[in-house]
């Protein structure tokens, strides 16, 4: 199954790349095989460049940077795949508003495109508002949760109460 | 096959028996910080096969049982369910029996110092038979469907070696 | 020697208890020493239980408790002695609005009583509110960090340009 | 004694020669993502003293010298400055005498595929001297007066021998 994985390898790739393109708006990235010339033992390194920079080693991303070029290699993991749910936990807070609209406008799509059903937790007002539905919690009794069901124009009142 | 209904009672701060339908798309979690979000996220995760006490910031399963608040006593048992809506043809043979309907719902339970059961549909089943119906889902509760709070920047962190299971999942 | 750390002990653990509070509004807190009878080998311990919940576990605790219980410490250390600088690099990202603003208002109060200087970088409009002055950083030449000192009443643009 | 302005250039993003003026009370950086934020903290963190790759993101001293955009060239020197106002008295008597109108000027400066030299006053020093003025401010690029990002619930999360820093700092 050595050709499996690089199937799979490929398929990543171009999806990775075009979507990095898309979150990014311009600059370049792709992956590769590395440490070994057997894909079986290989690892997978990321190779990054936001718009007007260079290629530079990973860790001096930022880390609004960070989490934008792994959201590209997690939707392009989702992308290709159906699974029962994807959930996604304030992948958001590290994002200025430009990159949270990016990101939104990239969910969005993913959805219709691979059909697959997101829960999607956040403190954004943005991202609240891409939701086709929204579920408050909230703990009126302290210590104990209870889930009210949110009309997306509640919503404001809502973060309010936050 | 989606998960389209989740069931909460006495698993951590959901003292309360609660249910959240999940629609198709985008279905947004709110709330003040403490609420209970991630809680409703490990939930799933459990009910899914989890144990890890990283995964679920617990130490054993007796932390994952409502432990009481200023107002409330405590429980004695956690139970998470999910109700997966399934194609017939893309269900393995052995788990077709459990078929109702085109619906599977898949319970876990524990009791305070007590191990945890799971059932299919009413039937109590074990951790394997759990393992191998969301394998054949390509997805469980380690499947890289799940990212965690806090944990969205891993990918670009971790050494290489460690990133390739994303490509071991995938194909 | 071992009277000077239990009464840097002793102060800052009435600090912290009296910050937890605020930030909390409510709830209990303290620090403890452990694993030692010797004050200068025991590990220090923290022992929170926000307003209307028990005393658990530390890890149980959700991403936002946990950075708000971390800020009551850290400024219980900020407010007991005077440094050149103070730094906090995003801190509030993992806060609920409400919880920002308790942030805010004990940032305000911490500058007040202890004469310390603070470098706050935040993607968050509310703290944007309570600086006293404003540095926008931007890349108008790509991968080229430019400094722009922004008005108060000037960051709503600067945001809107993130 | 507080740090009364900054000068940045050739460190990290930043090429141009860049100056910021630190006022009393609380001053407010913002900007997008990869802006230069963070590269503001690591240039303040670098000249008290840092040379940790975990704590810079680099992984050498060449990563801390702007290494060109698409539409620049790359720098072969990077020079951190800061200007910190001190009263008298507050000195160790050995650092009095760089002591110019209460005004101390530390600086450091890295040249490519060299090591870096600090300077106060102009004069220059070693690292060990550096150490110990702000060992003398109470701070210093490892104090716990800079909390970088991501890192604010690190307190909570760990171990208690790990913690106790924190008291052994302030006592
Ligand atoms: N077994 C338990 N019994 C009662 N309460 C519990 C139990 N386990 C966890 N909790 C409580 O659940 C709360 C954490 O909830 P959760 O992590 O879901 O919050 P959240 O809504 O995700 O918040 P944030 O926005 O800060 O991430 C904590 O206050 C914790 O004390
Ligand atoms: N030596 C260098 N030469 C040129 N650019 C560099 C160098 N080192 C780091 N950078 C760039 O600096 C940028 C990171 O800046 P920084 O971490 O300060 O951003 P930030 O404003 O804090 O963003 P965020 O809001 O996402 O945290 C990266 O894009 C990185 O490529
Ligand atoms: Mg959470
Ligand atoms: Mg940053």
């Amino acid at each position: 199954s050595r050709s499996r994985v690089l199937n799979a390898f490929n398929e990543i790739n171009n999806t990775f790349s075009f979507l990095f393109k898309k979150l990014f708006s311009g600059g370049k990235a792709y992956l590769e095989l590395v440490d070994s010339s057997d894909p079986l033992q290989a690892g997978l390194e990321l190779m990054v460049s936001p718009p007007g920079k260079k290629l530079q080693r990973l860790s001096l991303l930022s880390g609004g940077e960070k989490a934008l070029a792994s959201l590209a290699l997690i939707f392009s993991t989702f992308i290709n795949k159906t699974s029962p749910i994807c959930i996604l936990d304030e992948v958001d807070a590290p994002l200025d508003e430009g990159n949270v609209e990016k990101f939104c406008e990239l969910l969005k799509e993913v959805t219709n495109v691979s059909n697959n059903r997101f829960l999607v937790v956040t403190h954004n007002k943005i991202t609240m508002g891409f939701m086709n539905k929204l579920y408050g919690i909230t703990m009126l009794e302290p210590g104990s949760s209870k889930v009210v069901s949110v009309n997306l124009d509640e919503a404001e009142s809502v973060s309010a109460a936050e | 096959m989606f998960i389209s209904k989740l069931r909460i009672s006495g698993f951590k701060s959901f003292c309360e028996d609660t249910t959240i339908t999940i629609s198709s798309g985008l279905n947004g979690i709110i709330g003040p910080n403490g609420s209970g979000k991630s809680n409703i996220v490990e939930a799933i995760k459990w009910v899914m096969g989890e144990n890890s006490s990283k995964s679920l910031r617990g130490s054993g399963m007796n932390d994952l049982i409502f432990s009481g608040s200023a107002s409330k006593a405590s429980k004695n048992i956690a139970l998470v369910s999910i109700t997966i809506e399934v194609t017939k043809n893309l269900l393995e043979d052995n788990y077709k029996k459990f078929l109702k309907d085109n619906i599977i719902q898949v319970e876990r339970q524990a009791v305070r110092d007590s191990g945890s059961t799971y059932r299919i549909n009413g039937k109590e089943v074990k951790a394997k038979d759990i393992q191998f119906l969301f394998a054949d889902f390509s997805s469980g509760s380690r499947s890289s469907n799940i990212i965690d709070q806090g944990s969205v920047g891993n990918l670009v962190l971790q050494k290489p070696i460690e990133r390739r299971k994303v490509l071991d999942e995938a194909a």
